[in-house]
């Protein structure tokens, strides 16, 4: 119940999240499902809107880098 | 190359730390590859500062958000000398750059590399045995849900936007896979960590890839 979980948006977040780990259990027929692949389910994040976990928590982002050259890397760390 | 190889099983990674309500994974990577990186040239394994990062890293947002590369850089350019967490906690929240006297114990980076190894996911593995533990930034949108098992699927190598840790690999299953260390606790995912499928640049695994030295 909200009551138990907290605020009714906490709540709302929460059933939002059992359905959103429901489809990301379920794999489209033509994808193989594969021994071992990934669960997703109930965990401490569950009550969080997408939106609020996106902004807490994934706050970094990728460089340009270089592509990995072994002959390159060698001469750099030679020189 | 073995078929398995963990960092944690030679005792050089430190234990999964949890980064609150902090966006400042890219600072715990930082500090977590060189706390390795110190205790695989046989000093003692111990924890040094995310919180000292956040804080200094000047270039980057703090508990709002920055770059590993962009750390790693900093940390090279200035010699900053990491002290230890216990010198200078973690609050959770972006605060003032502290700076200790030369006696205060702390290290600095020799040099750091970074590269993308897309399509190159051999040559990282050779990588991760010979400079340590990597710092990765991945998609991560779909792990507030995860549970646990490899994930080869629902993420995107084009959106990458959480920095993490991988400690190892494992290819002596039908999946082989990384083994990723996270910073949301030991309660999240596998003990802390995640398995993400190699080879395919999953999450874009192998986008952004970075390693410091001491």
């Amino acid at each position: 119940s909200p009551g138990r979980l907290g605020s009714a948006h906490q709540y709302k977040a929460f059933q939002e999240s059992i359905q959103r780990q429901h489809a990301l259990n379920s794999l489209p027929s033509d994808l193989l499902v594969e021994k071992g692949s990934a669960t997703y389910g109930i965990n401490q994040f569950s009550d969080l809107a997408p939106e609020l976990f996106r902004a807490t928590y994934l706050c970094s982002k990728p460089s340009e880098l270089p592509k990995y050259k072994p002959f390159d890397s060698e001469v750099k760390r030679l020189h | 190359l073995p078929t398995r190889f963990d960092w944690r099983d030679k005792n050089v990674v430190t234990r999964v730390r949890n980064q609150g309500s902090c966006g400042g994974c890219w600072a715990f990577s930082v500090v977590e590859v060189i706390e390795s990186a110190y205790a695989i040239k046989g000093k003692p394994l111990q924890t040094f500062s995310a919180q000292e990062v956040i804080d200094c890293s000047y270039k980057d947002g703090g508990c709002n958000g920055g770059s590993p590369v962009s750390a790693l850089k900093w940390l090279n350019q200035t010699k900053t000398r990491l002290v230890t967490e216990s010198m200078y906690p973690f609050k959770a929240k972006t605060g003032m750059c502290h700076h200790f006297p030369m006696s205060t114990f702390g290290i600095s980076i020799k040099g750091y590399q970074a590269y993308s190894f897309r399509h190159k996911e051999e040559e990282m593995m050779h990588k991760l045995l010979e400079w340590g533990p990597l710092i990765a930034v991945v998609d991560a949108v779909s792990w507030q849900d995860y549970l646990g098992g490899i994930i080869q699927h629902h993420c995107s190598p084009e959106e990458s936007n959480h920095a993490v840790v991988i400690t190892g690999y494992d290819r002596t299953g039908d999946i082989p896979y990384w083994i990723v260390r996270n910073s949301w606790g030991s309660t999240w995912g596998i003990d802390g960590f995640v398995h993400i499928k190699m080879k395919r640049n999953v999450c874009g695994i192998a986008d952004s890839v970075a390693a410091g030295f001491v």
